[in-house]
């Protein structure tokens, strides 16, 4: 463990309460696109099977049973406590053109040919590209409220975070994980674009608005 | 070190 990955997996923790907090207290999950959190909530459950065979830490297991438990939660407020202020004709990010491309490289890349590595793998690119339906949703609308984008914010720094962590641990441990570093890298790129206004708009106390 | 790394970020 070292402190970009412990700042990153808080900022990652953080991301969570923060979206919780937006529909607990706005009592509405408007803006927020149901597809990507049923793409995080698949993600951690692809990824966390281990959890029931493999103990890392004590750290680790809280986490993942904590990430798994928080998405479905989500899920379920999205689909049932505040179903009706999810309106699905603005989220319409046709997510079977990220599932395909996901099986196909997870078939490809993996560090070995079984069910639980191919599903790792699988969630390692599916987590990469599971934020497009949400940007997506973003750019129709061309504006956010201020709370999903201090959510969007801690979300893109939680990935963020895990580069400098990755070259850590490149230097101290030898340690190089190529599937989780490329998949990674994209996955922050695709927060660059959002970043930029949220720097030069929302933390000035503007209203994030794209230009038309 | 490219030989399967553990899995042990979240």
């Amino acid at each position: 463990m070292n402190l970009f990955r412990l700042f990153g997996d808080l900022s990652h923790l953080a991301s969570i309460f923060i979206l919780l907090q937006k529909i607990q207290s706005t009592r509405s999950c408007r803006g927020i696109s149901f597809k990507t959190q049923a793409l995080y909530a698949t993600v951690f459950i692809t990824r966390y099977l281990d959890l029931f065979y493999e103990w890392v830490s004590l750290y680790n297991f809280t986490m993942k049973v904590f990430f798994i438990a928080s998405s479905c939660y989500i899920l379920y407020l999205m689909k049932y406590k505040y179903r009706p202020t999810h309106d699905p004709s603005i989220d319409t990010f046709r997510v079977e053109y990220l599932l395909g491309p996901c099986v196909v490289l997870a078939l490809l890349f993996h560090y070995k040919f079984s069910i639980p590595e191919l599903l790792w793998s699988f969630s390692i690119f599916l987590e990469a590209v599971a934020i497009l339906p949400q940007l997506f949703m973003l750019q129709r609308t061309g504006e956010a409220e201020t709370i999903t984008t201090h959510y969007l914010a801690a979300l893109g720094a939680y990935r963020a975070l895990y580069i400098p962590n990755w070259i850590y641990r490149y230097f101290t441990e030898d340690m190089v994980d190529p599937i989780a570093v490329t998949a990674g890298l994209v996955q922050t790129a695709l927060y660059l674009d959002f970043f930029y206004v949220y720097f030069t708009k929302v933390l000035q106390g503007q209203k994030f608005e794209l230009p038309a | 070190p490219l030989a399967h790394p553990e899995h042990d970020e979240l």
